[in-house]
């Protein structure tokens, strides 16, 4: 149930 | 030249049982400040961010910034060769190729010594800002790491609703539901039995639970954990260890 995020639409790549 | 001593070889070997399960390989960054890590897991669901600040070393020495790339699977066959009492000391070249991790039974005078192959590793580095969050929760780390457990025996999602005087703990699956609910409360003669809850809104936030069972590891390094909670951002959950911590960001499930 859900749709699991990723930390990347979060956090930025460097 | 890098030269860190760990008066125990057991605080390092439980740093790295906490996360080797979820990233396989890890550089870790040694500066004067001391060692500190990131990795990402593979589904990039997960990260995890280690500090080990200089006051958590028996004796300390890095004359400039090395980094050592390791294959976590290897470090820790080497680090089960010693015993948690043993001293252990890690040793490397300023550009180094293996890394020479050193173990002394002080009371036998044994010494034990081995060599690690480092790698190179390609790794993008996430750029965590400060973050705002809206809940804070501390509690003991087992008590976090039991509800983990129970409730993902029914579900692959875990919900934490936190409200002022309430952190309610849920799952729901096939066979059935679960909730567990604690409130905040203060243990005078054992502040690290206490449950701590600082809101300035609700959150009702759902994780997977297989990332929360990856968590959960790194009880052995705390008595408490302080979980860090926003509708916003990914959640942190950290642990505190003598000086410095770790730290795991855990992106959310949201409905569709």
């Amino acid at each position: 149930v859900g749709v699991q995020k990723r930390l990347d639409s979060f956090f930025k790549v460097q | 030249m890098l030269e860190a001593k760990f008066t125990e070889a057991g605080l390092f070997k439980r740093i790295i049982d906490s996360f080797r399960d979820c990233v396989q390989l890890i550089n870790f960054n040694c500066s004067e400040k001391g060692i500190a890590a990131q990795a990402v897991d593979d589904s990039r669901v997960l990260l995890v961010s280690l500090s080990i600040n200089v006051e958590a070393f028996e004796e300390f020495r890095a004359d400039r910034n090395i980094v050592l790339g390791c294959d976590l699977t290897n470090l820790s066959k080497i680090l089960r060769c010693g015993n948690n009492s043993d001293n252990l000391t890690l040793i490397a070249e300023d550009s180094p190729d293996s890394i020479l991790i050193l173990f002394e039974d002080t009371k036998r005078d044994r010494v034990s010594e081995y060599s690690l192959k480092l790698m190179e590793i390609e790794t993008d580095f996430l750029e965590i800002s400060d973050m705002k969050y809206e809940s804070y929760i501390t509690m003991p780390s087992a008590d976090f790491a039991k509800t983990v457990r129970d409730l993902s025996q029914l579900s692959d999602s875990i919900n934490i609703l936190v409200t002022k005087d309430t952190i309610k703990f849920a799952a729901e699956g096939d066979i059935g539901s679960g909730s567990i609910v604690v409130k905040p409360f203060t243990d005078l003669d054992h502040p690290e039995n206490s449950i701590k809850v600082t809101i300035e809104k609700p959150v009702d936030l759902r994780f997977g639970a297989k990332y929360l069972n990856d968590i959960i590891k790194g009880a052995s390094l705390s008595d408490t954990i302080t979980i860090k909670l926003s509708e916003e951002a990914p959640a942190l959950f950290q642990f505190d260890i003598s000086s410095g911590n770790l730290q795991f960001y855990l992106a959310p499930k949201f409905d569709e």
